[in-house]
């Protein structure tokens, strides 16, 4: 089964 | 002193509808080039980011830089209170303000209606966007024709695969009740009125999950068309341009992946 990822491993804070 | 005029309510109506189901609330940055925000959705799945340029505008100043902190449903509200062909003019003063003005006139300039939306301070962070040009694979297609693969797939289930070989790009749906596919080919002549493109630079198989690609259909009144942009292992960038560059919708969306 796949699992949802997030967006905090792609796109780092300013 | 920030000022922005535009012509008919429609256009900030939509983009409001298109991104109001997704995040609550938001830092509207104004900025000589425009207004733009960002912002992430709560469980950090889907990132919206927002710009009309000022060139939307039929007025359009901004001495200085200036955050407004809105509440996507107040403001929302209040745009419900202005008719489509109305124009609509924001004021806000650029020294901390804690309300900005919303101005709704009719096209005979016999109707004037003033309303004021308190303004909010939100602490978001903003997040680097990698400017990545180099996606595997990019698709472009009518937007109507997003708003019925994605509407169609998500009610067999919430897991949507999408695999783009050269010319052909599949959708395919898992659901508790069954699966489904769809392949759509790019279209073969250029003066196609709806056409379907497809660049590859490498084959992409990724999955997503629906209930996001079906909300993203609510940009659909923005845009004639709509593009995909795929790598593996990375965010989903799906876009939805303003006619005559006026400024887009932008949505990333984390994939699926194995356990």
């Amino acid at each position: 089964p796949k699992q949802q990822s997030t967006l905090l491993s792609f796109f780092s804070p300013k | 002193m920030f000022e922005a005029k535009l012509t008919e309510s429609t256009t900030i109506k939509r983009v409001l509808d298109a991104i109001k189901d997704l995040i609550q609330q938001a830092n509207f940055d104004c900025s000589a080039d425009g207004l733009s925000l960002q912002a992430m959705d709560t469980p950090h799945v889907c990132l919206t980011t927002m710009t009309l340029r000022s060139q939307a505008f039929e007025v359009y100043r901004c001495d200085r830089p200036l955050s407004m902190g809105i509440n996507l449903s107040s403001i929302s509200k209040i745009l419900k209170c202005a008719a489509s062909k109305d124009s609509v003019k924001i004021v806000a003063d650029d020294e901390g303000a804690d309300c900005a003005e919303f101005i709704f006139e009719n096209e005979s300039a016999d109707r004037i209606a003033h309303f004021e939306l308190k303004l909010m301070d939100i602490d978001s962070e903003h997040l680097s966007i990698p400017e990545d040009s180099d996606y595997q694979a990019i698709i472009s297609m009518p937007s109507a024709e997003y708003r019925r693969i994605f509407s169609d797939l998500s009610i067999i289930g919430d897991t949507i695969t999408i695999e783009i070989n050269k010319n052909t790009a599949c959708f395919s749906v898992e659901g508790d009740i069954g699966n489904g596919s769809l392949n759509l080919a790019q279209t073969d002549s250029a003066d196609e009125k709806n056409p379907v493109t497809i660049n590859v630079k490498e084959p992409v198989k990724m999955t997503f999950p629906g209930k996001y690609l079906n909300t993203f259909t609510k940009a659909v009144p923005i845009s004639e068309f709509v593009t995909l942009c795929l790598t593996d292992g990375n965010p989903l960038a799906i876009e939805f341009s303003l006619p005559d560059e006026a400024g887009f919708v932008r949505y990333f969306l984390a994939p699926k992946i194995d356990q």
